[in-house]
């Protein structure tokens, strides 16, 4: 464990709580991609089964089971308890055109071919293009609330975290994981265009807005 | 000799 990965999960985790606290105090998931968040949380059960199998260290399973958790609630708050603050006709990114390819793309590029390692690498695939929903609907409507970019960014800053994670690990372990490190890439880079606005316009305490 | 894989990351 290296300080880029401690601080990745570290951002993962302040992301997550920023959206579910977000949610509860304003009582609302306006401005909320419900599909992404459906998205991360498959991503987390998908990725997490080995919670059954293997034990790896406390940290680990804790996390785990944190995000499972976190990511379920969120989606509970959007879809039920705070269902008629969703905003349904701006989540109009369709699901199908991400979760269709990326399985088909589990089945034909993966470490190995059993069930476990499938549905892992059906959650790497899966998370990198799982903010697409919320990306789009910020593209629709053209504005973000602060809060919202907030969690964008430590999304984004996980991700950018990991990579040097890897590098790190790269040449210190020998580690190693192309699934891993492409699907981060292409993830970073999705958040890339995001970061430029976040640091020219929210950081200088002006509203996420995306020009007409 | 590179390890492929370790899931030890979240």
């Amino acid at each position: 464990m290296n300080i880029f990965r401690l601080a990745g999960d570290v951002s993962h985790l302040v992301a997550i709580i920023i959206l579910l606290l977000k949610i509860w105090k304003t009582r609302s998931c306006a401005g909320i991609s419900g599909k992404s968040q459906i998205l991360f949380a498959s991503v987390f059960v998908t990725r997490y089964l080995d919670l059954f199998t293997i034990f790896i260290s406390l940290y680990n399973s804790s996390m785990k089971i944190i995000y499972i958790s976190c990511s379920i609630a969120t989606v509970y708050l959007v879809y039920f308890k705070f269902k008629a603050t969703y905003d349904g006709n701006h989540d109009t990114f369709r699901v199908e055109f991400l979760v269709v390819p990326v399985g088909g793309l589990s089945f034909l590029v993966n470490h190995d071919f059993s069930p476990m390692e499938i549905l892992w690498t059906f959650s790497i695939y899966l998370e990198s293009v799982a903010i697409l929903p919320q990306l789009f609907m910020i593209s629709k409507t053209g504005e973000a609330e602060t809060i919202t970019t907030h969690y964008l960014f430590f999304l984004g800053l996980y991700r950018g975290l990991y990579l040097i994670n890897w590098i790190w690990r790269y040449y210190f372990e020998g580690f190693f994981d192309l699934i891993a490190i492409v699907a981060g890439l292409v993830q970073t880079v999705l958040y890339c265009d995001f970061f430029y606005l976040y640091v020219t316009k929210v950081l200088k305490g002006k509203k996420l807005s995306l020009p007409a | 000799q590179l390890i492929v894989k370790q899931k030890d990351e979240l």
